[in-house]
């Protein structure tokens, strides 16, 4: 009975926090989850001797205002083998659930971050990376590139270590924050100086030139949301 | 009527007190990554006449404190209250499993006073 007199002044208090009620156990997450190296190192700079002089609702790192840093999962599925636009590329939807930030938040920024965790078997390579805004759902048979808009082509080196990419998606992110509105990304990988027949690694059921790392995904994607409660983010105070 | 001047020994004086939080206590250790716990404070003690700079004292609770030592049975003293705190960081898992940082304002106290 005592726990149940505690959870309702629990529930406000976690309320004020701007939670709806106690998350899920942290051991119950997915496994290979982590926590990002720079999310722990902006942590450990609010704790330390400096701190003080700090905006609490200032990121510096990204050099905006806000008092929540959330790096937000990809719920979109890899569609490993043939792209319907690109027969030598690998295509992954990337799809990021924004209905987590309440409707006080301001977004201040949206940074997509894709690692690719590749180990190289011979040389360097670079890949061509296309990232598509999706605009509708598409029927199936109609024109794929219908229905979608680029917002990103570039070339990445792929090196011995996780190689990554950064894409400020702010103004889209805060669209996907209407309900309805929200049909996700798509991302385009093409090996550049690769043989027709080296390619074949990203169709199921080949050898693997580019051998994925065994226990990551092959393209991993998290959005950076940095937003500003301002009923948590009064001005004039400083921190701890 | 003459005022009613009550003893009040130093150690009961308003001032901040260390108060730390295990968020093993209240059952949250399971979802906030980190601090695991930090320390929070609080403020208790009597807020006597004639109050003192050191504690902080509004107007007000300068002419409470006079009016309760004139009547202590109508009139309580002012209350000991945080009048500075500072803010924390935490971070956890959400409902989403995405990992948050989020800074908290008004979770230490670092000073009290009579109010």
């Amino acid at each position: 009975s005592r726990v149940e007199e505690a959870k309702s002044p629990e529930r406000l208090f976690l309320g004020s926090l701007g939670l709806s009620g106690r998350p899920r156990p942290a051991g119950s997450q997915q496994p290979g989850r982590h926590v990002p190296s720079a999310l722990w190192r902006m942590f450990r700079r609010s704790e330390g001797d400096h701190a003080e002089e700090s905006d609490p609702c200032t990121v510096s790192e990204y050099g905006v205002r806000g008092n929540i840093i959330r790096y937000v999962q990809d719920q979109g599925r890899l569609v490993s083998g043939w792209s319907s636009s690109c027969r030598a590329c690998l295509e992954k939807q990337l799809y990021f659930n924004m209905s987590v930030l309440q409707p006080v938040e301001l977004l201040s920024l949206a940074q997509l971050e894709i690692t690719f965790h590749w180990k190289l078997l011979q040389g360097p390579r670079a890949l061509s990376v296309s990232l598509y805004q999706v605009i509708r759902a598409t029927l199936r048979g109609a024109d794929p590139q219908a229905g979608r808009r680029l917002l990103l082509s570039q070339s990445v080196r792929l090196q011995h270590e996780p190689t990554s990419v950064a894409v400020d998606l702010t103004a889209l992110a805060e669209g996907w924050r209407k309900p309805g509105r929200n049909y996700g990304l798509l991302l385009e990988l093409l090996p550049l100086d690769a043989e027709p027949e080296e390619l074949l690694p990203f169709h199921p059921g080949n050898s693997l030139p580019l051998e994925p790392a065994s226990a990551l995904p092959l393209v991993q994607a998290s959005l950076v949301a940095v937003s500003l409660n301002p009923h948590q983010c009064r001005s004039g105070r400083r921190r701890r | 009527r003459s005022a009613v001047h009550l003893p009040v020994t130093p150690s009961n004086v308003c001032k901040a007190r260390r108060l730390y939080i295990d968020f093993k206590d209240v059952g949250w250790q399971d979802w906030i990554i980190a601090p695991q716990g930090y320390m929070a404070n609080y403020c208790h003690g009597e807020c006597p006449f004639p109050l003192s700079e050191s504690l902080n004292g509004t107007n007000h609770a300068i002419l409470q404190t006079l009016v309760h030592s004139l009547d202590p049975h109508g009139t309580p003293q002012p209350c000991c209250v945080p009048i500075h705190l500072s803010p924390i960081s935490m971070l956890y898992y959400d409902n989403n499993d995405n990992v948050v940082l989020r800074h908290y304002q008004d979770m230490v106290v670092d000073e009290c006073g009579c109010r």
